[in-house]
Parts: C-alpha cells; sequence; structure tokens
C-alpha cells in the first residue's frame, strides 16, 4: 500500500496546478523512489515528467510499484479543499480504485477526509535519452515567464539563440517583430536572480510559444528555471524543486 | 502546424 504525507499541500497543489493544462489523465506511478509522472499532451509535442522525491516527504511508504490513474481536472477539485500549510496525506491499496486524501490544519483540530475515483490509464513512456546539451541557461523562473508571454503576444513562433554573446529569444508577426537578449550576469548575493550561460556550441531553434506559456505555469515552483538546447533536438526546461522536480520537454519547429 | 515536430521522432516509446 502506499502512504505518503506532505508538510504542505502546497507542493502537489502547485505541481497539478503547473500539468493540468498540457495533460488531462495521467498515471502517478508510486515505488520507493517517490511519486513519478510521465505523460504526453495529446498532439506528442510536449511532455512533463515529474518526480516527488521520497526525501521531501514527512512519511513515505510504498511497498510496491502502484500506478494512480488520476484525471488532474478532478484532482484539482479535491485539492481545492486543501489549504497551502495543511498537512496532506495520500493512502492507496495495492490494486486501487480510489486515492484517499487527508488534510489537516496545523492546529490539528481540522481534519478533512476525501477519495478520489481511479481510471485504468494505458499510457505511453518514452525513453529520453540523456542528452549533452549545447547551451545551458538558467534564469530567474519570473522573467523567462515574461519574455514567453511578452513575445506570444506578437507571435505563435519564437527563435532561441544561443551564442557567446549571450541568449536571445526573437519572433515576427503580422504587427511588428520582437527580441529579447540576455547576457550572463551572475549575481553573487542572490544567485537566483542572476542567469548563467554554459555554452558547448551555438545553438539555433524555433518553438511554439503556445507550449512555453503553458509550462511557465509551474514558476511558482521554483524561483529560477533551467533551459537546455541543442540543435534540432527537444528543448529541455526543468522547475527544481527542494526534493523533487517538473521537466518539460518541447519538440522544436524545423523547416519553415 | 507547418514544421512542427512530434517528441516521438526524437524520444522511442518504451
Amino acid at each position: 500500500m502506499l502512504e505518503a504525507r506532505l508538510e504542505q499541500s502546497s507542493v502537489l497543489k502547485k505541481v497539478v496546478d503547473a500539468i493540468k493544462d498540457l495533460v488531462q489523465d495521467c498515471n502517478f506511478d508510486c515505488n520507493d523512489s517517490g511519486i513519478q509522472l510521465q505523460a504526453m499532451d495529446n498532439s506528442h509535442v510536449a511532455l512533463v515528467a515529474m518526480h516527488l522525491k521520497t526525501e521531501g516527504f514527512a512519511l513515505y511508504r510504498c511497498d510496491r510499484n502502484i500506478a494512480l490513474g488520476i484525471n488532474l481536472v478532478s484532482l484539482q477539485k479535491v485539492l481545492r479543499a486543501a489549504q497551502n500549510e495543511d498537512v496532506m496525506t495520500l493512502k492507496a491499496e495495492d490494486s486501487p480504485d480510489a486515492l484517499s486524501l487527508v488534510f489537516e490544519n496545523s492546529e490539528n483540530d481540522r481534519i478533512s477526509e476525501y477519495d478520489l475515483k481511479l481510471m485504468d490509464i494505458d499510457q505511453e513512456h518514452l525513453g529520453i535519452p540523456e542528452t549533452e546539451y549545447g547551451a545551458t541557461v538558467k534564469m530567474p523562473s519570473a522573467e523567462f515567464q515574461r519574455i514567453c508571454r511578452d513575445l506570444s503576444l506578437l507571435s505563435e513562433s519564437v527563435a532561441i539563440e544561443a551564442t557567446k554573446e549571450g541568449i536571445k529569444f526573437s519572433c515576427t508577426g503580422d504587427i511588428g517583430k520582437g527580441a529579447v537578449t540576455l547576457r550572463q550576469n551572475p549575481n553573487v548575493e542572490k544567485p537566483e536572480l542572476g542567469t548563467t550561460i554554459e555554452l558547448q556550441e551555438p545553438v539555433a531553434l524555433t518553438f511554439s510559444l503556445k507550449y512555453l506559456v503553458n509550462f511557465c505555469k509551474a514558476s511558482g515552483l521554483s524561483n529560477t528555471v533551467t533551459i537546455s538546447l541543442s540543435n534540432e533536438v527537444p528543448l529541455l526546461i526543468e522547475y527544481e524543486m527542494e526534493h523533487g522536480y517538473v521537466r518539460f520537454y518541447l519538440a522544436p519547429k524545423i523547416g519553415d | 502546424p507547418s514544421g512542427q515536430k512530434t517528441l516521438l521522432s526524437f524520444f522511442g516509446l518504451k
């Protein structure tokens, strides 16, 4: 059986908020390393991979591998009943048809108990190879979100170029064009506010802004985001949490 | 959309 307790409900609430517009139904795979999820969007253009590691739980017990088939819209409805500061306990049997969620406030005088019906989901899993990326950019997640939103008002696509000059996001649309260039600028006092660029080779790729704007819904998970790029392969965007991560992969647009 | 690749052309199914 599974029993997993989070000190703060906000962790799972933020993860679900971050991915629910990308995927609808997905398996939460529970095993002795924690709770993991991998799911593609319907068009097979984007993929989300999530891992909440056991270290992030106040209590974690999972005797055997359990797949919790969850509709994320339904899960979000139940999670609305949890206050951010509530302790959350997830429980499921070995072959569950429901997930039990218990929310307790810090004063220990309110216990909310919910059951969420589970589904059988036959999900395709992709093998994602270890990749040495040509360029890796670490920057404030809020700034990346702002750039994606601003450029998405002008165009459907963004060209991302990483050179030794910096990283340039540019787009061209019906009303005009726009570009934002970030130069390496490490912040010694507050590393989460700095921008660092590791460049192995120049990279130039084009991506759909609709997906990037969607990924930025994970900005609440981390002050920083890491963008990894190589020519002609999917980009990787990672939001690292204290004990886990949410990663997004996006296939590039080529030759248009 | 034109030129939009899918992940299936890069990553294999497990």
